[in-house]
């Protein structure tokens, strides 16, 4: 039988160790083997490396823990602006987008777009309204806040704001 | 960010990665991860990748494509490629950069050069590795 195997990531970065806690760093593990097991289950029973990095990487948008999906960080304005893409090493066939908010889980549209749109990026509004074309799951943006991106987005934002000012 | 490669049974490759990107960025940046090339890439004849790390440095370089230049035309092993990708012009490429790779005989590369790489990997039926720190 031939090999098959699995390999994902959820960010490198260098930072202080201390920034994180226990109880974050066994929230991180779980959601990593977590993500891990939704897509090997796929390749072990003989599905597509496709469907198994779409699974894993759905999995770790769905974890709030995690920088993509639900968990994303917030630009200046506050807001969600999430990036995905998906490509087939067989057919060289891929898919992406940027800038995308509401939809859920961005690198299932940027699988769509790799199979039912003539092309290959597609972003913002136009992302978006071809992910509601479609009928991908959406959500409200307070779905994909959470508590700690919305505390480093207020920490930005009063740090600009302790420029002194001139009229 | 977060990413995945892998290789099916019937031989097959495939990358997929999605990004919030980074806090506090300006309205339309757009970073590494949807850019093909930029921070994913797969082809059968040499192998999928994964990037993350500072988006701007990994666009530049082309640098998930640079991994894939290097195990094609190079012959390194994807372990190989990572650590060349990783160094690449780090004088004019500086910031954080970690892949994972994939190839269709099924070795496997994570690498990066920051303390934090959350990272997990399974092959066929053995135990599954999972880490937060990259000297794991």
């Amino acid at each position: 039988m031939p090999k098959y195997a699995l390999v994902l990531h959820g960010g490198a970065v260098t930072m202080d160790p201390s920034s994180i806690s226990p109880e974050k760093e066994a929230a991180l593990r779980e959601g990593l083997q977590a993500a891990l097991k939704a897509g090997w289950k796929i390749l072990h029973r003989g599905g597509s490396a496709l469907d198994a990095v779409e699974a894993t990487v759905n999995s770790l948008e769905n974890n709030e823990n995690f920088n993509s999906g639900r968990g994303s960080s917030l630009n200046l304005q506050g807001e969600v602006q999430m990036d995905a893409s998906i490509m087939d090493g067989r057919t060289l066939q891929a898919g992406a987008v940027n800038s995308v908010r509401y939809v859920k889980n961005p690198v299932t549209l940027a699988r769509t777009v790799m199979e039912k749109c003539e092309h290959v990026y597609l972003s913002g509004d136009g992302a978006i309204e071809f992910a509601l074309e479609h009928g991908l799951t959406m959500e409200a943006v307070h779905y994909f806040e959470t508590e700690k991106t919305r505390q480093e987005w207020l920490e930005i934002v009063m740090d600009e704001a302790k420029v002194p000012q001139k009229d | 960010t977060v990413g995945a490669v892998a290789l099916d049974q019937d031989g097959n490759l495939a990358v997929a990665t999605s990004t919030g990107g980074i806090e506090g960025q300006r309205k339309g940046r757009v970073g590494d991860s949807p850019v093909i090339g930029g921070g994913s890439y797969a082809a059968n004849e040499a192998c999928a990748v994964s990037c993350t790390g500072d988006g701007e440095v990994l666009l530049r370089g082309a640098l998930a494509h640079e991994v894939y230049a290097l195990v094609k035309y190079k012959g390194l092993s994807v372990q190989e490629a990572c650590k060349e990708a990783v160094q690449l012009r780090a004088e004019d490429l500086k910031g954080d950069k970690g892949f994972i790779a994939i190839d269709t005989d099924g070795n496997i590369a994570i690498e990066s050069n920051t303390n934090v790489m959350r990272c997990a990997y399974r092959i066929e039926d053995e135990e599954p590795f999972v880490a937060v720190w990259r000297e794991e």
